[in-house]
């Protein structure tokens, strides 16, 4: 099975 | 006060269509820099980020820095009764909770105002750091469009696949598998039709395809697509605008558990 990542898990919120 | 006025009103509209599928309300920003906008799904797996530069504009002017928002279905409805080649200013006056497009034809006989409510979003900005990518894929934008377009038909996810000799798409599902691979090219004489690698690593990453067949609406846009792509970060789609700047598209990749 795959996981979906989230773009929160790379990127930080500004 | 805020006046843009584009000459290809018709750019507005590719760019609409090419957003309001992955994004319901966003912020436009509007500073000296240019018209932009950064907005996630509303899954927070996609991400598009849109620059005009001021520069591109035939008049620009920006008194102060604003944020304008706005329901993208509801611009694109009011952008679709522009024409092609009319010529369209937006106006907002400082502090006013509408924008109103200004679509006029190209013999100047024809004057058309829509003004549209602007509504309060509490967005979240995300601060994307510049990244080295170990893998940059340009091709023909169209090409790609085919490709995420065809493969969607046959499963739901691609592995995206980049070597030294070229990029490959596959796709697995109920009914069978499918595999497409594209060659890098050393054409010199169609540049447009060219596929062409910039590789430090090869990467090997996996992609919902619903999402890849929403960033191609933004195929009218360019001939070509940059892909980049590194194995610890978001691919990043990017559609060049000539003369005005960029829409891009991250996506995070799907991993094994």
């Amino acid at each position: 099975m795959q996981r979906q990542k989230s773009l929160l898990s790379f990127f930080q919120k500004s | 006060m805020l006046e843009l006025r584009l000459l290809q009103g018709g750019l507005l509209k590719k760019v609409l269509e090419a957003m309001k599928d992955l994004v319901n309300d966003a912020n436009f920003d509007c500073s000296p820099t240019g018209f932009s906008l950064q907005a996630m799904d509303s899954s927070h797996v996609a991400l598009v980020s849109l620059l005009l530069r001021s520069e591109g504009f035939e008049h620009y002017r920006c008194d102060r820095n604003v944020s304008m928002g706005m329901n993208l279905n509801n611009m694109a409805k009011m952008l679709r009764c522009a024409g092609n080649d009319d010529i369209v200013t937006l106006k907002a006056d400082d502090g006013s909770d509408c924008i109103t497009f200004m679509f006029e034809n190209p013999s100047q006989d024809k004057i058309a105002d829509f003004e549209m409510k602007l509504m309060d979003i509490d967005s979240e900005h995300l601060g994307i750091p510049d990244a080295e990518y170990q893998s940059i894929v340009r091709m023909p934008a169209a090409e790609f469009a085919r490709i995420c377009r065809d493969l969607s038909t046959i499963g739901d996810t691609v592995l995206i696949s980049v070597s030294k000799e070229g990029v490959q798409f596959s796709t697995r599902g109920d009914m069978g598998t499918a595999n497409i691979v594209c060659r890098r090219t050393t054409t010199v004489d169609k540049p447009e039709e060219d596929v062409i690698i910039e590789m430090e690593e090869p990467v090997s990453l996996t992609f919902a395809l619903r999402y890849l067949n929403s960033f191609t609406k933004a195929t009218p846009l360019a001939t070509q697509v940059t892909i980049s792509m590194s194995s610890d970060l978001p691919m990043v789609i990017e559609y060049r605008i000539e003369g005005m700047g960029y829409i891009r598209y991250y996506l995070a990749p799907k991993i094994d558990e």
